[in-house]
């Protein structure tokens, strides 16, 4: 596990935090971001609560095209999926032109773009947590994902590293994930 | 686009403008090496640039592989438990072109991923120096 440069987290008391969405979107998206955080928060004391105001949340998603502003912008389907920002920052970015499969089995899929909404999710709020990349092939924080692929349990590499910025979730048994019970890509992707 | 299901996505063959993404074209470049000039090369290395690992971009790339680009390379293969060979072969190339992450792997051209962990990016060249 990495960290990014100073090692930015969320300080103690802000460690029970709000999320908003820039979009209208449908409950079951919602869903999908409500799965991802409680991935993060069955292993720390942080806890994420969902909020209709969106400038007033600590954590900002959106999906957005092309050039939205901040400098990195989006390139069309695949490519690069999302982007987020360290602490305390907020911001996670989707790229909008991707073609989001947010349930059913993406390995299925018989779109060769279709990605995975919620493993996409869960890789970026480790960057909102403070995470940089792994290179752990079986982290969640590694950088590359293929399409039709779905990997959403934290890997030991992920819980150590966020429980290193924050403690452990005192109800954390330490059997979140193993290696072996990784949802495994089964696509060779592009 | 969402597809709340399975079902609801199109039937195959599918395509948008005729590519599955944007750096495909990169495949072109297999067993590509230090010396050689490919057009389209510089697209490459803007690629590095973005994910950290070319710094101090200039305001245009060559198509050049010049020694940048192989260290470049050699630090990528590296971060991805890749072969570290200093060039363009099939391993290499297949992992270039996944869909990834828009963060960067090296921050302020320092990583901790695999690259950092013997010795800084930065200091590798010096170091070997140093022991010789």
């Amino acid at each position: 596990f990495t960290f990014f440069p100073g090692t930015p987290r969320w300080p103690d008391h802000r460690q029970d935090l709000t999320y908003g969405f820039a979009d209208q979107l449908t409950d079951e998206v919602k869903a999908v971001f409500a799965r991802a955080f409680e991935r993060w928060s069955a292993v720390t004391p942080l806890t994420f609560t969902p909020t209709d105001s969106y400038f007033l949340a600590d954590i900002k998603i959106g999906f957005f095209t092309g050039d939205h502003g901040d400098g990195e912008p989006f390139d069309g389907v695949l490519g690069t999926l999302a982007h987020a920002f360290s602490p305390t920052n907020g911001r996670l970015h989707l790229d909008g032109a991707e073609d989001w499969v947010v349930a059913g089995d993406v390995r299925t899929s018989p779109l060769p773009s279709a990605v995975d909404l919620e493993s996409v999710a869960v890789h970026e709020i480790g960057h909102l947590l403070g995470l940089g990349h792994s290179s752990d092939e079986n982290a969640i924080m590694y950088p590359t994902i293929s399409s039709r692929t779905r990997k959403v349990e934290l890997g030991s590499d992920d819980v150590e590293g966020i429980q290193y910025l924050y403690g452990s979730n005192p109800n954390y048994n330490g059997s979140t994930s193993t290696t072996s019970t990784h949802e495994r890509e089964t696509s060779g992707g592009v | 686009r969402f597809f709340p299901n399975i079902t609801g996505l199109p039937p195959l063959p599918f395509s948008k403008n005729g590519t599955l993404a944007p750096w495909d074209a990169f495949t072109k470049f297999a067993g590509c090496r230090s010396g050689e000039k490919r057009d389209g090369l510089a697209k490459l290395k803007q690629y590095f640039n973005e994910f950290g690992y070319i710094q101090n971009a200039p305001s245009n790339f060559s198509d050049d592989f010049d020694d940048e680009l192989e260290k470049a390379l050699r630090v990528y293969q590296q971060n991805f438990n890749l072969n570290v060979t200093g060039e363009l072969d099939d391993q290499t190339l297949q992992k270039i072109v996944l869909p990834r992450c828009g963060n960067a792997d090296i921050v302020n051209g320092t990583t901790s991923m695999n690259s950092g962990k013997s010795a800084s990016f930065h200091t590798t060249k010096h170091f070997h120096t140093t022991e010789h």
